[in-house]
């Protein structure tokens, strides 16, 4: 049974850079 | 008509999103993925040493101009409110603060996944990822 990471279910989302 | 090009999303679910997936928890913890609770992400993230969770609040939906399978959702993401657009299928679930699993379209979704999911919307907030400040 395949077991996956819990960081694979939420989106990366990037914000832009500041500061 | 002429052929559609590729789009920015795959054009599939990916497996962990159908109901009875094991996800595994940063403390090693198996929980099934239609269990995950607000707090698993916030403590997973809280050991992780790369990534935060920011709060990302939907600002708009709206349909894909490439495909009537796809949905535009915008977010609004952390404490300088950067603005991030992604497309993705209209069934794909995002894990709103303190409710769970949502999409643009939870019938689909809880028809081709099982996976119990409410009605995405303008003004939630989702889980999201980011880099920690590594200095």
């Amino acid at each position: 049974v395949p077991v996956f990471p819990w960081h694979s279910l939420v989106p990366f989302l990037e914000p832009s850079q500041s500061g | 008509p002429p052929s559609l090009s590729s789009t920015v999303a795959p054009p599939s679910l990916p497996p962990y999103f159908i109901k009875g997936s094991i996800i595994q928890l940063a403390d090693g913890e198996l929980k099934r993925v239609e269990d995950l609770k607000t707090e698993d992400f916030i403590q997973s993230a809280e050991i992780s040493t790369e990534l935060k969770i920011d709060s990302s609040t939907v600002e708009r939906i709206e349909g894909s101009h490439t495909s009537p399978n796809f949905a535009v959702v915008q977010f609004s993401v952390g404490e300088h409110r950067a603005q991030v657009s992604v497309e993705v299928l209209v069934e794909y679930p995002f894990f709103v603060f303190g409710q769970g699993w949502s999409s643009c379209c939870p019938d689909r979704t809880t028809q081709l996944l099982e996976l119990p999911c409410t009605k995405l919307s303008v003004g939630d907030v989702c889980i999201s990822l980011t880099l920690k400040n590594l200095r």
